[in-house]
């Protein structure tokens, strides 16, 4: 079984401990706040109370047996590269970092980070699509340039059917299901009705869903 | 042209500020720190210097024309719940604000808040999951309890056929489509045969989910 070991427990990496903890995962849950280490003592494994950038201190905790780390340590620059280089130094494969800008990242990558999220920005974009796009209920990109999207039908959609709005001609879309209440209606055919309040599930090009969300 | 103004130019704030003025919407950004009101001003149509608590401070600003307004003033509650109550009295539709904690969260919509966004737990559950179902490259959720998923091919599907895996009668899953390289094959057919870097973009019950994703 993995284990895994969490530096630094303010809301993203407790939340990350916590969640792996229900799971049944094994976690080391580290901070240097007694505070925060006593609040989720019995949520977790092991929570202990230690110095992230003393690798001294961080030797005796036996992290080496670590499959995934997790490292976020606030606005604090140096903290977070010093704790990826010792957790790095130790062995373990895979360190996931919390970082505070672009270049902060980069930095943490050449320090050993196999991974740099930005949780802020990360959903600043999301937030921002879904005012820019308000029709778009959800997103998977599957390859370069081409996703799938679940969207919701346009008022000049309503009352027509698949083979009268032709998408495939039209937008260069494919159909994979319209959703309709409870409903999923899968591969749906030429003849099928979409209906007021039906959501469609599409794919296709980025530049065919950016044109197909304006429909009015 | 909807109007749009940002309160508060922490990471998020500014990240949705910016995304925004890129697709041209005309975006009103406000912040108490003057550094914060320099770096974005050449990005933005207006970056004003303003206490979001001062409602005659902002009371100056003509934001009773804004649509949507994003507040995000970092762990102030008291701050970011004011700001909120001083906009929703200037009567702008949509308030985005974010969130400190999930009881924080509630006085917000309260006085309010259409939204509540917590971006460091939602991206803490999602590196949780990655870690947890590695396997699970994408998820969107259809209905409650009932998703799209994009997975990764397990070693004991590959060579064999869709037909031969029956994965909905054995797993209850529908196989919408399957992407090889960077083609994508919607629909496949029964005698299609899947390979051993495919990944398989199906639909199903998150039980049906779950236990296929366990699938070695
Ligand atoms: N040298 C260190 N060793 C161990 N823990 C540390 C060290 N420096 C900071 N921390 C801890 O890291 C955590 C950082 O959380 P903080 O809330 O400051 O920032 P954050 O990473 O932006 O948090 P959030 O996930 O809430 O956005 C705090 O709990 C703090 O006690
Ligand atoms: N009363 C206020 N009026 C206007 N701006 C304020 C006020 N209080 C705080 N701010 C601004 O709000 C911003 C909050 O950003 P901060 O980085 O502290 O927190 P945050 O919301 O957690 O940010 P991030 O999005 O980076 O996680 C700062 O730029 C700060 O100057």
């Amino acid at each position: 079984m993995r284990q895994f070991v969490i530096v630094g427990l303010g809301r993203f990496g407790k939340k990350v401990a916590i969640t792996l903890s229900q799971a049944g995962m094994p976690v080391v849950a580290i901070d240097k706040d007694p505070r925060k280490v006593e609040a989720i003592s019995d949520k977790v494994a092991y929570a202990i109370r230690a110095d992230a950038t003393d690798q001294k201190a961080l030797s005796t905790l036996g992290l080496t047996d670590a499959d995934v780390a997790i490292i976020s340590l606030g606005d604090l620059l140096e903290a977070s590269v010093l704790a990826t280089i010792i957790l790095k130094e130790f062995g373990i494969p895979t360190i996931i970092v919390k970082g505070i800008s672009p270049e902060h990242g980069r930095i943490l990558k050449l320090v050993g980070a196999t991974t740099v999220v930005f949780p802020e920005e990360d959903m600043a974009l999301r937030v921002a699509q879904k005012i820019i796009s308000p029709n778009i209920l959800e997103h998977i990109p599957l390859l370069p340039g081409y996703s799938i999207v679940e969207f919701l039908t346009p008022k000049s959609f309503q009352g027509k059917t698949l083979l009268g709005l032709n998408l495939r001609r039209n937008y260069g879309v494919e159909v994979l299901l319209i959703k309709r209440g409870n409903e999923v209606k899968m591969i749906p055919s030429a003849m099928d009705r979409i209906n007021e309040n039906d959501t469609l599930v599409i794919m296709g090009t980025d530049e065919d869903i950016r044109r197909i969300h304006l429909v009015e």
